[in-house]
């Protein structure tokens, strides 16, 4: 999901 | 565009579709702080490819010079399906998570308006090319990572991000070939219409 893959991916 | 006030056969459409992948992903700026790192990039994805936009639209050099009528991809060709199926296939059926999954679907095609283009532009101007080529590159080593990710970290899987990067790498494909050629054989590169 949007939460734990915008931690790294922009 | 800026030093030779001429478009270069970039299209107008992709750079449209880029910046509204940026603002609909980019919404958690306004929420959550992740790190300086993470919010400095996406105000520099956010900026630059508005500021694209704004200069190809503004110009007047450039608008002149930027061929309207062979640049017709039409934007809602691409951006309906992208967010009804981002209503469909998604991991959370929030607004945040919605806009992201479209964002995501809608990266995966915004390339199109410009391959699109660069066949009916019979002279694929060097620098045209080459932007293509990074970009491309630049989803295939996301591809590496998320391999290199998927063997070394237990349950790290996203379907979403995978699936949409890779159909996006695909559609690179047949201009990666292209160009390839070009490059071997020393030639103009050209696509075939």
């Amino acid at each position: 999901s949007s939460a734990d893959n915008i931690k790294d991916e922009l | 565009m800026r030093h030779q006030n001429q478009p270069y056969g970039v299209s107008l459409k992709t750079q449209e579709l880029y910046a509204l992948v940026f603002a609909t992903r980019y919404l958690d700026i306004f929420t959550d702080y992740i790190s300086l790192y993470n919010i400095v990039m996406k105000l520099i994805y956010l900026g630059s490819s508005f500021s694209i936009v704004w200069y190809m639209r503004r110009h007047k050099l450039v608008r002149r010079s930027y061929d309207k009528e062979q640049d017709t991809f039409r934007h809602l060709f691409l951006i309906v399906p992208c967010l009804f199926l981002a209503l469909v296939l998604n991991e959370r059926f929030t607004f945040m998570e919605v806009m992201w999954t479209f964002s995501l679907y809608l990266e995966a095609v915004a390339i199109l308006p410009q391959l699109v283009l660069l066949q009916r532009t019979r002279n694929i101007d060097n620098l045209t090319g080459q932007y293509v080529l990074l970009l491309g590159a630049y989803r295939a080593f996301y591809i590496l990572n998320w391999i290199y990710r998927y063997l070394t970290e237990v349950h790290y899987v996203h379907w979403i991000t995978w699936m949409s990067g890779l159909i996006q790498t695909l559609l690179y494909a047949d201009f990666f070939y292209y160009y390839f050629h070009s490059w071997k054989n020393n030639e103009k590169l050209q696509l075939p219409a």
